[in-house]
């Protein structure tokens, strides 16, 4: 199951849910691939991969000069796999514009990779070609949303994309849910974010949420997931609960 | 003055700086002008615009359909307007490829209006056309930096993009400064990262830096800059010393 995990709204756990994510799932023993599409390159970092070696990355494969196979690489975390990205994918999007299926690049190369329990696509905060790409290559969309007025504002603009790229690019693509993230009990804003979502999106928003916990903002300095960094923390704890749900709202579609 | 506010990681405060710096600079009786560079909208949010009412809009604007003169909008703040976003402008940097000047179109429709003291740019969260029009379009950039570990590795990035922005489009841009946002006194990585940055980049981190503050965070719902829904918390207090801040390196220079 290859899933995109996408909000065009910057710096609501995108990354951190796509590493963790991934990480709790291999931990279950699933063979994961991650696809870091963000020129950024924090999933990456996030995994342990150097900065000076990452090409040939997800960049050279969308442009048709390097096979998928070639790009793989393991990471640290049996079971795990990556994409990474590079800083050359940062001129993609332009120079996929005038190119051959621009939006199914990313779809035509996975289709030759051998098939993984699941593929998690880390997207740029950004709705253009990279992320398209994502959302065409996916059976389903997560999204991450932070606890914040401006988080909640960037929802509907996100789930028109989706409905736009489901009708014209992809049929089989589902949204699969919301997660709920850095949420403070402590703060009423956080709160009655919640709240709202829950009230609008109802049984699409998961009963996981992830915390805010500084432990998750300190494992990428560390270039590890927070599971193995520290795998009691309230983060971890969080996101292995989230891996758990999510086979469950699967295993019941 | 022109000042591009950007970095291309997501959620750093980037438009919290724009809204209450420009507002906290038309306080002290600077005529201000928000340019909304991100198809988000957050910025004509904070500044209280209805969604509704925003076109024409930043889109119709760089595309030709509108003057720059038929766009700028007055806010509840006096001193204060504001060229709103729509989500029109999602479509832009697709659309803009092909054109004429498209590096330039926001400089050039810019130059068209009545000069403001102050013109900040508020850009979205990526290195697109949309961010390097406002870095056309600049005399200097102001970087809000979250006291994170990943805002930190996409520091290099960013000032590769301005150099050769600088280089190739806009010979007189200029880097004013780093504003550290989100501080958390009470959390290590948080000092950490503070540290890091201020030992690497001397004197171009501004001393004035912004602390964690929920304040800042509700104020959108409110439609309102902070320094309007709550001018004696930290966080309002911290965006005035950063405008006088600010106003003392520029006559300096
Ligand atoms: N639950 C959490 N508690 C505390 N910090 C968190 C949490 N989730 C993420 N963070 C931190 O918040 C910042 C933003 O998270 P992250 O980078 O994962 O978001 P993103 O959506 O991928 O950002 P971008 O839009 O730039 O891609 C990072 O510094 C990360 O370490
Ligand atoms: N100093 C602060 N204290 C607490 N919350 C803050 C602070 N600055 C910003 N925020 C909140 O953090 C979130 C991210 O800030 P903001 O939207 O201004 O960042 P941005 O860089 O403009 O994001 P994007 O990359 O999506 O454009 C928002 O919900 C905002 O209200
Ligand atoms: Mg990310
Ligand atoms: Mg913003």
């Amino acid at each position: 199951m290859i899933i995109a995990i996408a909000n065009q709204k910057g710096g609501v756990g995108k990354t951190t849910t796509a590493v963790n994510l991934a990480t709790a799932l291999a931990a279950i023993g699933k063979s994961v691939l991650v696809v870091d599409s963000d020129p950024q390159g924090n999933a990456s970092t996030g995994l342990g991969l150097d900065r000076k070696s990452r090409e040939p990355s997800l960049y050279q494969m969308l442009i048709g000069d390097a096979e998928a196979k070639d790009v793989v690489r393991a990471t640290a975390i049996p079971g795990l796999s990556i994409i990474p990205a590079s800083a050359s994918l940062s001129g993609a999007e332009v120079e996929l514009v005038d190119t051959d299926r621009r939006t199914h690049r990313l779809a035509d190369a996975l289709a030759t990779l051998p098939v993984h329990d699941f593929t998690l696509i880390d997207c740029p905060p950004s709705l253009g070609l990279l992320t398209v790409n994502a959302l065409v290559a996916a059976d389903a969309v997560l999204v991450p949303l932070q606890s914040e007025f401006f988080a909640l504002e960037g929802l509907s603009q996100l789930l028109g994309t989706i409905e736009r790229v489901k009708s014209a690019l992809n049929r089989r693509l589902e949204l699969l849910g919301i997660v709920l993230t850095m949420v403070d009990r402590r703060n009423r804003l956080s709160d009655q974010v919640c709240e709202d979502v829950r009230a609008v999106m109802g049984a699409k928003v998961f009963n996981s949420q992830v915390p805010r916990n500084v432990r998750l903002s300190e494992a990428p300095s560390h270039g590890l997931p927070a599971l193995i960094y520290d795998s009691r923390c309230a983060g971890s704890e969080a996101y292995v609960a989230l891996a758990r749900e999510l086979l469950g709202r699967i295993n019941a579609r």
